[in-house]
């Protein structure tokens, strides 16, 4: 069902706001990893805070979400995911 | 029955901008061509939206988060875990295994060796030209050279008068030759620059894209609902002399209207710059009567933004520089053995406006990633595809990450795919 299929992707940050390395940041100059879940309805893109040297993302520590959907919005232009916080985002889009 | 052979075509920073995935404006017909003998994947991503860190995902079979690859810095076999590449593992199932051109990102990440020994039977080849890609050698309305991002070329006048594609795709042909008298099947993966930035492509091409035909990217500007953390400021196409020149500002631009048609005018024209090396290489693979045992893997390391969301280059977690191009086609398989005199792929020549329509081939919709390469590649030839990864599998150099995509080569037409099946 084309509808169970997953695609994973992520991208390195060096800071919240855009600066000279952002595009290429060395391992040790990254603060966020954006993790996105994309499906056939929604890509769902959290950027949470990252620790360069335990290789770990800590997922409690959100600085920023996308959240577009593929029928209303293909070009991902309009993000609904503050939209959608307080809670009432279904928890299966949670990762 | 004798092993097929393998040949994998990798194009660098190469979005679906192509006939075969529906963009109109794009004059690709040897890969439309390929792709109507292939079984197409609509919606295929790579894990991280950057060169050595999605290739080395691929290759290994493991996402960014084991190789731990996120920059151009470390090599996974010192920095992460010794995994198998595609390539070494092929080689090591009887294989003659070779590289052409930029499949390994060079530098670090590949040990400065495209890693070699463990991947390649023998020396990876780099188009000699590939030195001059960045010097100053774009003809700029002064008539001086320059470094620029907009590149068209007289190949005439250029250093070693070619480029590194055409140095590639000769390559590549003479290892076919080389390979047809070869016992052992081969696996051959040739890595394409363009359209890879600077934008140095035959000025000819420049031609097919006029630039009255060339519209802005849909959504141009930078959305108001986008986290700044998401929005990639394109440091690396400001550094080119003539964007340079431009004097714009700092993180969001925008970059002068004009300007940002002609960037897209020249990445299109380097996209049918490219189709012409592909068809090139696969006219070449079917004189050599080699088409007929020889799987073919066409596909990208990552896309690259043309103006969408106020972006260029690659360097996010937008579908326009995650999502890729990617087809297989098998012999036999996506595509019935030609009748004797018949052609799966003669060269197509994208400036003659008569090229007909291609016949799609078979298409699949479901999401997919490139770190399903590795399984996938493996059991279309005929080899164990290799076992899901524990997690964490840093100690595990044979595993894959990514799910095979065999499932989506059984076609209800044919019953013989029900073998594949078992």
């Amino acid at each position: 069902n084309p509808r169970e299929s997953i695609a994973y992707s992520q991208y390195p940050r060096p800071a919240d706001a855009p600066q000279w390395n952002s595009d290429k940041p060395s391992l040790k100059d990254i603060k966020v990893m954006g993790y996105s879940i994309r499906t056939i309805d929604y890509r769902y893109t959290v950027w949470v805070g990252f620790n360069p040297h335990e290789f770990l993302a800590n997922f409690s520590d959100v600085h920023a979400g996308e959240l577009y959907f593929v029928h209303s919005d293909p070009l991902q232009d309009h993000n609904v995911y503050n939209d959608t916080q307080g809670g009432d985002l279904p928890h299966s889009l949670t990762p | 029955q004798d092993a097929l052979n393998v040949l994998l075509i990798i194009v660098d920073d190469l979005r679906p901008s192509l006939g075969c995935y529906g963009d109109k404006l794009i004059r690709s017909p040897n890969i439309d061509q390929l792709a109507s003998r292939s079984l197409l994947f609509q919606n295929a991503f790579a894990q991280q939206a950057v060169c050595a860190p999605s290739r080395v995902s691929f290759l290994t079979g493991r996402r960014p988060d084991t190789t731990r690859l996120y920059d151009f810095n470390s090599y996974w076999r010192v920095h992460a875990g010794n995994f198998s590449t595609i390539p070494q593992y092929f080689k090591e199932n009887g294989y003659v295994t070779m590289s052409v051109g930029k499949v390994f990102h060079p530098g670090i990440s590949s040990n400065h060796s495209d890693d070699s020994p463990y991947s390649w039977s023998v020396p990876p080849y780099h188009p000699s030209s590939e030195q001059y890609e960045n010097t100053k050698t774009c003809k700029g309305p002064d008539g001086e050279l320059h470094a620029n991002l907009l590149c068209p070329v007289d190949v005439a006048e250029v250093p070693e008068g070619t480029l590194p594609d055409k140095q590639s795709t000769e390559e590549a042909i003479r290892l076919l030759e080389k390979m047809k008298s070869s016992a052992s099947p081969f696996f051959l993966a040739v890595g394409y620059h363009k359209p890879h930035i600077p934008f140095r492509y035959p000025k000819e091409f420049q031609k097919l894209y006029p630039l009255e035909n060339i519209t802005l990217a849909p959504d141009p500007q930078v959305p108001a609902g986008l986290p700044p953390v998401a929005y990639n400021p394109w440091m690396d196409i400001r550094q080119r002399e003539d964007v340079q020149a431009l004097n714009l500002s700092v993180p969001y631009g925008p970059i002068p209207v004009d300007f940002q048609r002609k960037i897209r005018q020249s990445y299109f024209a380097s996209v049918s710059y490219l189709d012409t090396q592909v068809g090139q290489l696969l006219s070449a693979l079917e004189t050599l009567q080699l088409a007929n045992s020889t799987i073919v893997a066409f596909t990208s390391d990552h896309g690259w933004a043309l103006g969408e969301h106020g972006e260029w280059a690659k360097y996010s977690n937008f579908d326009v520089t995650t999502r890729v191009p990617l087809m297989f086609y098998v012999p036999g398989r996506t595509a019935p053995l030609p009748e004797a005199g018949d052609k799966l792929f003669p060269y197509i020549n994208p400036f003659d406006s008569v090229s007909a329509l291609m016949e799609p081939g078979r298409e699949a919709v479901d999401l997919v990633e490139l770190v399903s390469l590795f399984p996938t590649l493996a059991g279309l030839a005929g080899l164990h595809v290799p076992p899901r990864c524990p997690i964490p599998s840093f100690h595990v150099q044979l595993c894959r990450e990514g799910q095979s995509l065999l499932k989506h080569f059984r076609f209800q037409d044919s019953e013989e795919d029900l073998a594949l099946h078992g």
